[in-house]
């Protein structure tokens, strides 16, 4: 879920 | 992770590892833009600020470092090494590059995805990141001369932005609420920047003659 709410493309 | 996200960040790290090297190299930075390097390491700068904070896998990570180091790496051999630093074209390099920071900034304030430090940075960067380019586009075209040092290097940055549009298609009909407006609004005014570059680029390339960018 972290993923989907920070940023994960760079 | 999708395959033309990964050729999207092979080919950002290929240009902007490719133009370090070659400046390492030869000695010279003839031709390119100092501003444009400023502005792409304040790009990272101010992406990458959670760097520590949000991990998101080894490769995110590793990547980040490359970029924050060789980006940063550029700028220091065009401002302090003392032989990369005199083939600078200082007196062509005049774009008013805080002209386009802090519009950029501005922009962030107004239209962020969270009112918080890190969001409103990270918004910053993308916005700044699709005007970065400006600064050597304008010295290409005053210089005329693009040599292949600087040639290849728009060229891979432009084939980066596209490649992360086709990617921004497929993750949005492989992942539901894949919805990142201002990334994708960014990106797409990024990558039209490069297209007449590619335009002017490619006729070169085809007819096998100088690439000469309209005056």
């Amino acid at each position: 879920s972290s993923e989907l709410s920070g940023h994960d493309e760079l | 992770m999708n395959l033309f996200r990964l050729a999207g960040d092979m080919t950002h790290l290929v240009s902007v590892v490719v133009l370090l090297l070659k400046i390492h190299t030869i000695k010279s930075c003839a031709g390119v833009s100092l501003k444009t390097q400023e502005l792409y390491a304040l790009v990272f700068a101010a992406r990458y600020l959670d760097l520590f904070v949000h991990f998101v896998s080894l490769y995110n990570t590793v990547m980040k470092l490359v970029f924050l180091a060789s980006s940063f790496s550029i700028v220091w051999y065009m401002r302090k090494h003392k032989i990369v630093r005199r083939t600078y074209d200082r007196e062509h390099d005049t774009f008013r590059h805080h002209f386009i920071v802090l519009p950029c900034l501005v922009l962030a304030l107004l239209i962020n995805e969270r009112f918080t430090f890190r969001e409103v940075m990270w918004a910053f960067s993308i916005y700044l990141e699709a005007v970065a380019i400006l600064p050597q586009l304008v010295l290409l075209q005053r210089t005329r001369n693009i040599d292949n040092l600087t040639g290849q290097y728009v060229f891979f940055l432009g084939a980066y932005r596209v490649l992360y549009i086709l990617n921004w298609i497929y993750r949005y009909f492989t992942e539901p609420h894949f919805v990142h407006w201002i990334s994708w609004i960014a990106g797409i005014v990024q990558t039209v920047l490069y297209a007449d570059f590619f335009y002017y680029y490619i006729i070169s390339w085809k007819n096998n003659v100088k690439l000469e960018l309209p005056a």
